[in-house]
């Protein structure tokens, strides 16, 4: 059967008002590489850490996680694998 | 196989108007498209989706952008290049522009090439097949040939919105018939964005595949993406019309399309991976496609359309047809409607005449009604059943919901085995919609944290009324143990309209397909009202009316007046002043009452202004009468204490009521002399025989004594006890208070006070002049000393000689007189 672990993965969504600008600076601050808007979701970026486990069933802990406290940091997520079948 | 340009001869009188106008198309598979060449001879299937009626009407979905999410799309194609849209495509997994797919030796990313075919492959190119909108543009996203996550679906839902007009989606989470789950937050946020901002703000059209779980016995409402009231979740029918295998069945479905069905249906045909053609795509994947398309050949009919108004015309276009299911009924608002199809199959030319002529529904109201968080227990094989009574929000008019589009649900339930749940709603108008059944290989204790169930079964139906949630728990024989489940919290959102959302159009052409909407909820045999032909007001029900006004209604929705000339108005509620009778009638109250719930005066519930509410009566006056006071706070006459006239709070009385008497701030009753006041017998009852006037029972209440009784020591008695003397004082009245005072120490009796009053002495004392003189006899007659001498006249002087241990010591001089 399928693993029902959640399995973490080293990106993660972030929401920081104030512009792709603001956005750099807290990726490089805190060791992230910002892959970019999220799609057409206003002030989500894609923020992308190499140094971490690539999958891992548990949530990544480390310097890097310090980012969570950053004010300008309204909203963060580690993602997640999610099971998706064709129909 | 198929005997194209048939001749005329040959050609069933039914098909006359079809022979005329004759499609071929030379591409190689066209033939076997079996789902688009329904209306002839050749092919089994007995419903048409009228496809070709469509085109016919020249609608080939140019100018009208789909992307297919899946594993990425073959984008040179020979089927697919000429409509391939990179602007419509991305790859996510690789995070860069192009959707190429990754080919392996068991080709497993040919799913969404498959998707894509069927949408827009190119016609009469030769190649492969002809898609249903093969005007369209054509663009894929490759987001399921790596980790999906939520970022990576928010990603792929949101590519470009403003350019892409509809997102078709063939995948969803484990069909396995023991997963819940859905979009997450990221997801969500895209959906939302999607049909807020979409298509320069008509909203993105997301079609979806509904679960293919058939076999495992899952329930589409589990899967959170079909479950969205945003996504157009799609069903699947054989070619026989029967149920396909894989087919779940939930509330949520929308519409229908054709796909495979047994071994012995045909299946789909599309375009393949390596630039090749299948005649082998099945399951819903295949279905959600052609509902694409489908809708594509409609925008393409009228762009303007919302994501809403594509929904609004699916439900109004889709028939049941051939389509067998046990469950097909009519909703109170006259649609079929079944959980395995939902409205029925999709009819492609229907909808573009309904698209042609369109107009936008009103805005949409969303009610969300209180939730019901009493704990209630699910007993095994017992069915719980709750009623929450629905207003629709009918208190604010920016939520109001008077007609329904989806109905959602949200439940909290903790349970031992979630399979063994099966969930039914019932709205107002009776249809039972099945939010869950029975789910054979879920043993998840997890319960349900706060799902939402979606129906779109009362669809145009009335919001308000008793909706009836019903649980019932059949445990599996996998259940060891039959605890009790319970229902922690439900609650309902109503999404839908205040106004009628057909109501600005005129139906007049369509009147054998669609129902007159002076009438909608009835049946299209009911009679027409000649004289007036437009739009009812909000207030009336589905009796329809004789004009505009909510005085033209034929019957009222909720309450009405009534008038002299016997005509009446239909309102939302009465106003104040009025109240509602059995009848729904608003009727007067009493001229005294603001709100009431009758015509007496005795009948208020608030008073008008100036006039206080009295406590426990029910009646307004303007001044507070005696027995009440004016509780400034409050606005309301309350009760004084018991046996009070006139007070001025709750505690402190000032007049007292007859035969009361107020002793500080309370009323007591006024007892004869010789009685006092029983508070606890409320009776007056008497004195002990001594007390003249008493405050209680006993002789120590006696507050003045009886004739012939003296007081001593706050007591009556008949005469002064040993060591008293009777004192007799005149009053003031004339009388004389007589009463017995304790006599002097040095006496043993005494006629008077003082220590030259004693009657007698005690013992070793001798009474002298009135007084009491130590009377022991010296023993030894020594002479004191001087000292002693002194000391001893010190000691007689003070009267210190009755100390036993001084008279000893100064004998002599104690027992001297003087």
């Amino acid at each position: 059967p399928p693993c029902k672990a959640r399995i973490y993965t080293n990106h993660w969504a972030v929401r920081i008002p104030g512009g792709p600008e603001v956005a750099e600076h807290i990726a490089q601050k805190y060791g992230y590489r910002n892959m970019g808007q999220i799609g057409d979701l206003r002030d989500h970026y894609h923020f992308y850490h190499s140094r971490t486990i690539k999958r891992s069933t548990l949530s990544s802990r480390g310097r890097h996680s310090f980012i969570s406290m950053e004010p300008k940091v309204e909203w963060i997520e580690q993602q997640v694998v999610k099971r998706r079948i064709k129909r | 196989d198929y005997k194209s340009a048939l001749p005329l001869s040959q050609i069933s009188p039914a098909h006359s108007s079809v022979a005329q106008n004759n499609i071929f198309y030379n591409d190689a598979k066209w033939s076997s498209m079996w789902y688009i060449h329904c209306n002839d001879d050749v092919n089994n299937c007995q419903s048409d989706m009228n496809i070709m009626g469509a085109w016919k009407r020249g609608y080939t979905g140019k100018d009208v952008v789909v992307t297919i999410l899946d594993d990425g799309i073959e984008r040179n194609h020979p089927d697919l290049l000429q409509n391939y849209d990179p602007q419509a495509s991305f790859d996510v997994n690789s995070n860069d522009a192009d959707p190429m797919p990754r080919y392996d030796a068991t080709n497993e990313n040919k799913h969404g090439t498959r998707c894509a075919g069927e949408v827009a492959a190119s016609a009469n190119n030769t190649h492969c097949i002809v898609g249903i909108a093969y005007n369209a543009r054509i663009g894929g996203v490759r987001m399921l040939d790596g980790d999906v996550t939520d970022m990576v679906e928010a990603r792929s839902l949101s590519l470009n919105p403003q350019h892409i007009d509809i997102y078709s989606a063939s995948w969803g989470p484990d069909d396995d018939g023991k997963t819940v789950d859905g979009p997450a937050s990221l997801a969500r946020q895209a959906f939302e964005n999607g049909i807020r901002s979409g298509r320069k703000g008509r909203g993105s059209i997301f079609v979806w595949a509904s679960g293919n779980g058939g076999r495992s016995r899952d329930h589409c409402s589990c899967d959170g993406y079909t479950n969205s009231i945003y996504t157009i979740s799609i069903s699947s029918t054989a070619e026989s019309g029967r149920k396909p295998w894989y087919l779940e069945e939930c509330s949520s479905t929308l519409t229908t399309t054709y796909s495979s069905g047994e071994n012995y249906d045909r299946k789909i045909i599309t375009t393949d991976l390596r630039h090749r053609c299948t005649d082998s795509h099945t399951g819903t994947s295949a279905s959600a496609p052609m509902a694409a398309a489908i809708i594509a050949l409609a925008l393409e009919a009228n762009p303007l359309l919302t994501w809403r108004d594509v929904q609004h015309i699916i439900v109004k276009t889709s028939r049941a047809g051939h389509l067998s299911a046990p469950d097909w009924k009519t909703n109170a608002a006259g649609y079929n409607v079944s959980h395995l199809y939902g409205f029925g199959l999709m009819d492609a030319e229907a909808m573009v005449k309904e698209a042609e002529q369109w107009k936008q529904v009103p805005s949409q109201h969303i009610c969300m009604e209180s939730a019901d968080r009493q704990f209630r227990s699910i007993r095994p094989e017992h069915v719980l059943r709750s009623v929450y009574k629905a207003t629709g929000c009918a208190d604010n008019p920016n939520s109001h919901v008077i007609y329904l589009e989806h109905v959602v649900v949200r439940i909290t339930i903790a349970h031992s085995r979630r399979g063994d749940l099966s969930i039914n709603l019932t709205s107002p108008s009776g249809t039972k919609s099945q939010l869950l059944a029975n789910r054979l290989f879920d043993h998840s204790m997890e319960g349900f944290k706060n799902w939402e169930f979606m129906t779109t079964h009362c669809w145009g139906e009335k919001a308000s009324g008793d909706w009836v949630l019903e649980i019932y728990d059949s445990p599996s024989q996998l259940r060891s143990q039959k605890l009790p489940g319970k229902l922690k919290e439900w609650s309902l959102v109503l999404y839908g309209t205040s106004v009628h959302p057909y109501s600005s159009m005129h139906s007049s052409l369509h009147a054998e397909k669609q129902p007159r909407f002076t009438d909608m909820l009835q049946p299209v045999e009911e009679e027409f009202t000649e004289e007036y032909n437009g739009p009812c007001h909000a207030e009336c029900n589905e009796n329809g009316c004789e004009g505009p006004g909510p005085q033209h209604c034929n019957n009222c929705l909720h309450y009405f007046f009534k008038f002299k000339n016997n005509t009446r108005m239909c309102v939302s509620e009465c106003p104040s002043g009025f109240f509602r009778d059995d009848r729904k009638r608003c009727k007067k109250c009493s001229s005294t009452c603001e709100t009431c719930v009758g015509s007496r005066s005795d009948q208020c519930i608030t008073c008008r202004s100036g006039f206080h509410f009295i406590e426990d009566s029910n009646t307004c006056v303007v001044n507070c009468g005696d027995g009440f006071y004016l509780d400034r706070d409050l606005h309301m006459c309350r009760r004084c204490l018991e046996n009070c006239k006139k007070c001025t709070s709750s505690s402190i009385c000032t007049e007292c009521k007859p035969g009361m008497s107020l002793q500080g701030n309370k009323c007591q009753m006024t007892c004869d002399p010789g009685t006092y006041y029983n508070g606890h017998r409320r009776t007056c009852e008497p004195c002990h025989r001594a007390c003249a006037t008493c405050a209680g029972t006993g002789v120590e209440a006696c507050t003045k004594c009886a004739e012939g009784y003296l007081l001593e020591d706050w007591r009556c008695v008949s005469s002064c006890s040993h060591g008293t003397y009777l004192l007799e004082q005149p009053l003031d009245n004339g009388q004389v208070q007589r009463s017995c005072k304790k006599c002097d120490n040095s006496c043993f009796e005494c006629l008077g006070p003082g220590e030259r009053n004693c009657s007698s002495c005690n013992s070793g004392y001798n009474l002298e002049a009135g007084a009491c003189m130590v009377s022991t006899i010296c023993k030894d007659a020594n002479e004191e000393s001087w000292a002693e001498g002194s000391f001893c006249v010190l000691v007689k002087k003070n009267n210190l000689c009755q100390r036993r241990v001084l008279q000893q010591l100064c004998c002599r001089t104690c027992s001297q007189k003087g």
